[in-house]
């Protein structure tokens, strides 16, 4: 639709519908395809083609050319924690992640510190036992830090390459669950300092606007170092993580594209682009 | 806010008695960037705006109101109408009545049907609910973990059996044991999925639901308007539950999904808390999407 013929104004009106309805969000769509104007005349594009072709390069760029790697522990145990509001796949990622390791033959240990939600320890379990890998629990209930302990504890003690530790969905707008999560950081670093050497912040892509929002706040109070977008097998494009990019330069480095244990790819920018522009 | 950015929009046009084409394509445009900076999805904001246009170029300014307040009442009252009132849950005339729960995965379906158990026990009525997601893991156990806080018996035939099995036999529990209502907690599913979307439409067929409520989470962006459609088409819902309202998301979703399936709001999810659904208000919705 966008690369056929001359550059007209309905083109650059037509793209910003299109990046808006992918949730890119008005400002970020406004100030792009503002961008791209000025490139458009500078560069004297004439025709569409090279035009979109110019814009999808842009749009790599922003989402990050190169991919990030996962950040591993220099030696020892790797500690990774999972965070993001209710509902967006943290449990189920994690499990796609432990299969994931494990097929690059890392010995995985997961931690169920959701101790609040109903049978949340009960659907780890479950992923533990599919992907045939260990998972630390107490009784529901408990303190959440101190299961994230136990877990980085005993994974150490049995040579694990790898310890993810689920935690219970919560809105970053409940100040008290952020401050529960600070603390599972801190409890942690008690055994390993630089823990966790992954913090993935999970976006669930059919979220709007308030996805920066989330962003944001996940980041200020735990460091988010790495966003992994779920549920893009559906027909929401996660635009907003354009916003994200932008505003916070958090890489994304996974998605999840279904709910069966290898529904998960590494972030591809091109792909991720060209699925945006329809 | 949005009554905000219309008096800047408005300061040079004081004192004019009707609102031109001009006034009112500006006016617009704020609007169609507050609606969509509250997720309203754009096919929605594109017929918003039209209507509110056509009822504001020309109008009379009150007296006693800017050109910028005028606007305003103009979109609060095309707002209202498009919202609709609060809007009951239905009843059958025939016990048990059924509630059919559905929508995308991890939007607050089980959760909502816990909550939906507690306010009908409140209500008087004798709720079962029917743990038909047999995908999940421990999507069950989830259901029974509610059920048995609330003191409501779920029924369930495992996670080898057929939905609409565990479904004719909640309702079979429910009538053997005098209760008055069957809530059917269904698998969160893709609108796109379509051989999942023909179990919903099979649970549909057999069960014949008072009921067959959306649950969508309060964050939804401009997908809203797709997932609506298709479930809406498949289904024929009759109302919508919009959860996670406890969190700072604008809820435009909330129009969007009452604009392409016509359906109400009925309740609001505020919390993880199985207390936590309160009854539709539509001016505090629509005060949340204008900021
Ligand atoms: N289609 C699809 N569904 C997904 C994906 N990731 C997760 N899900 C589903 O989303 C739902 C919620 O997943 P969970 O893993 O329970 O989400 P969570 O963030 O752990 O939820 P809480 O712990 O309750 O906050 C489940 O039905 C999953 O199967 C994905 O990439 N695609
Ligand atoms: N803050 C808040 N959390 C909610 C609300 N409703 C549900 N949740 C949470 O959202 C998450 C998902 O809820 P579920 O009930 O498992 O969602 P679901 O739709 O049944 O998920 P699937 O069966 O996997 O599709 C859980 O962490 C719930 O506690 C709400 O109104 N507010
Ligand atoms: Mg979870
Ligand atoms: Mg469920």
């Amino acid at each position: 639709l966008l690369r056929k013929g001359d550059i007209t104004d309905s083109l650059f009106e037509n793209l910003e519908e299109i990046l808006l309805e992918a949730d890119t969000g008005i400002q970020t769509a406004e100030f792009l395809v503002s961008q791209l104007k000025k490139d458009a005349s500078e560069k004297r594009l004439k025709d569409s083609w090279k035009l979109m072709d110019c814009f999808k390069s842009q749009l790599i760029k922003l989402l990050g050319e190169t991919p990030v790697p996962v950040h591993f522990a220099e030696k020892g145990l790797s500690v990774f924690l999972m965070v993001g509001v209710n509902g967006s796949g943290k449990t189920t990622t994690l499990g796609k992640l432990a299969a994931y390791f494990k097929a690059h033959g890392k010995k995985v240990f997961l931690g169920a510190a959701d101790t609040f939600r109903a049978a949340a320890i009960d659907q780890l379990e479950v992923w533990a036992h599919r992907t045939g890998v260990e998972v630390i629990k107490h009784r529901e209930g408990s303190d959440p830090g101190a299961v994230a302990y136990d877990t980085v504890k005993a994974a150490a003690a049995r040579g694990a390459d790898i310890a993810m530790i689920d935690t219970a969905g919560r809105l970053h707008t409940k100040t008290n669950l952020m401050e529960e999560l600070k603390k599972i950081r801190k409890v942690m670093q008690k055994e390993i300092p630089e823990a966790p050497h992954e913090t993935f912040l999970i976006l669930d892509s059919t979220t709007g606007q308030n996805a920066l929002m989330q962003s944001k706040i996940f980041k200020e109070a735990v460091d988010v170092t790495g966003i992994i977008l779920t549920k893009l097998d559906g027909t929401a494009k996660g635009g907003v993580i354009l916003a994200i990019r932008q505003e916070l330069k958090i890489p994304i480095k996974f998605i999840g594209i279904g709910e069966k244990t290898d529904a998960l790819q590494i972030f591809d920018p091109a792909r991720f682009a060209e699925s945006l522009l329809g | 806010t949005l009554t905000e950015r219309l008096q800047a929009a408005f300061k040079k046009l004081r004192g004019k008695g009707k609102l031109s084409e001009a006034d009112v394509t500006e006016a617009l445009r704020e609007v169609r960037m507050a609606l969509l900076e509250a997720d309203v999805s754009l096919k929605v904001v594109k017929e918003f705006t039209a209507a509110v246009k056509e009822k504001a170029v020309g109008a009379e300014v009150l007296e006693s109101l800017t050109p910028a307040q005028s606007v305003i009442r103009i979109v609060r009252d095309e707002m209202n109408l498009l919202v609709g009132g609060p809007a009951k849950l239905q009843k059958s005339s025939k016990s048990p009545t059924i509630y059919m729960i559905v929508g995308l995965q991890g939007s607050g379906k089980t959760t909502t049907c816990g909550k939906l158990a507690l306010f009908l026990k409140d209500s008087g009525e004798e709720p079962v609910l029917a743990a038909c997601d047999i995908y999940r893991p421990a999507a069950i156990k989830q259901l029974q973990v509610l059920g048995k806080e609330l003191e409501v018996p779920v029924f369930s035939l495992g996670d080898k059996s057929d939905p609409v099995q565990i479904a004719k036999g909640a309702v079979q529990l429910a009538e053997s044991s005098k209760k008055n209502a069957v809530i059917l907690d269904t698998a969160g599913r893709l609108h796109i999925d379509a051989q999942m979307m023909v179990e919903l439409k099979q649970l549909k067929a057999v069960l014949a639901p008072t009921e067959i409520l959306l649950v969508a989470d309060a964050m939804t962006g401009q997908d809203a308007v797709k997932i609506a459609e298709q479930f809406h088409q498949d289904l024929a819902l009759t109302g919508i539950i919009l959860t996670k309202m406890d969190g700072d998301a604008r809820g435009g979703a909330a129009l969007s999904i009452r604009s392409v399936t016509g359906c109400p709001v009925k309740f609001v999810g505020v919390g993880e808390k199985l207390k936590a659904l309160e009854l539709f208000y539509p001016d505090r919705m629509i005060s949340r999407i204008l900021g």
